[in-house]
């Protein structure tokens, strides 16, 4: 699964997800990334997060925007929705993580799961790559 | 004006020293690439969706990444690739999964988005509609690379549990 987030000039946020599902994947087998507020969600009133792990954990906590909800609900900021949700998941058995960028700027990753592979790059120069 | 990027080529459980090196060369290059064409689009003032589709576009090219070329195979062994988008500003969204023959289905996700009332097509209603916008399309066998095949090999012949192979393999 690839995923990117992004915030332009303007404040708007976006997200994007992109996989090739479950390796050996029967019946039509449909996990997170294409379900919009499991595998991917952006709302400019909070922010865009693209997920990766174990679909079916994603998809019934309704990850992506769980995180979008708790940081327009509860005032979160981005790193404190993301790792909590995360823990959340790790709870019902899941693993993964998420990408995640706010209209403010900020850029963050929760996950827990090794061989997480991350980039970031910033209008203010940041440019990262990096294989967890 | 102030811009922010982040992507992702997928989590697996190999952690980083375990990865051959020309596995994680190949996969700080394709993020590297991800991420100028994404910067380049946001630094020229282009928008949010701009970026994401460009960036993601490059990892589904990229066969290191379980994402159009170079995705996981099914079963039955054929690619079916799912994707999806979405745009803060006006909560639109498009998603597209089990699609066989559009190069970049990130783009097809967005066509949903942009082109249709819908927010999701599926299978054979996906193809067909990416066919329609005269997105570009390639046979199946443009997505296959020998070592998902061998995965799929592996987990038919030791009977893995599909979790085990995926997250072995990311």
């Amino acid at each position: 699964t690839v995923g990117a987030v992004a915030v332009d000039s303007e404040g708007n946020v976006a997200a994007g997800t992109s996989t090739g599902g479950l390796t050996g994947k029967r019946w039509g087998r449909i996990g997170d990334s294409p379900v919009i507020g499991a595998g991917n969600y952006a709302d400019n009133r909070a922010c865009g997060v693209s997920a990766t792990g174990a679909g079916e954990f994603f998809i019934r906590l309704g990850v992506a925007h769980e995180i979008c909800a708790r940081m327009r609900m509860l005032g979160e900021d981005a790193k404190t929705a993301s790792d909590h949700v995360i823990k959340e998941l790790g709870l019902l058995g899941g693993t993964g993580g998420v990408i995640v960028t706010a209209p403010d700027g900020t850029a963050t990753f929760a996950f827990n799961t090794p061989g997480m592979y991350r980039g970031k790059a910033t209008s203010k120069g940041d440019r990262m790559v990096a294989i967890y | 004006k102030s811009w922010t990027l982040v992507i992702h080529g997928g989590a697996g459980s190999m952690a980083r020293d375990k990865l051959a090196p020309e596995q994680d060369s190949a996969a700080r290059a394709g993020l590297t690439k991800a991420l100028e064409a994404g910067s380049t689009v946001l630094e020229k003032g282009g928008s949010a969706m701009d970026a994401v589709s460009a960036a993601i576009m490059v990892l589904e090219d990229d066969e290191h990444f379980n994402a159009g070329r170079g995705a996981v195979f099914t079963y039955k062994g054929v690619n079916e690739l799912d994707a999806s988008i979405m745009d803060g500003k006006t909560l639109g969204a498009g998603a597209v999964t089990g699609a066989r023959y559009t190069k970049n289905p990130i783009l097809l996700a967005r066509a949903v988005m942009e082109k249709s009332p819908h927010v999701m097509l599926s299978r054979e209603g996906a193809d067909e509609f990416s066919r329609e916008q005269g997105l570009e399309q390639v046979s199946p066998d443009y997505f296959a690379t020998p070592e998902r095949w061998r995965q799929l090999e592996e987990l038919k012949a030791k009977k893995l549990g599909w979790y085990d192979v995926d997250l072995k393999y990311g």
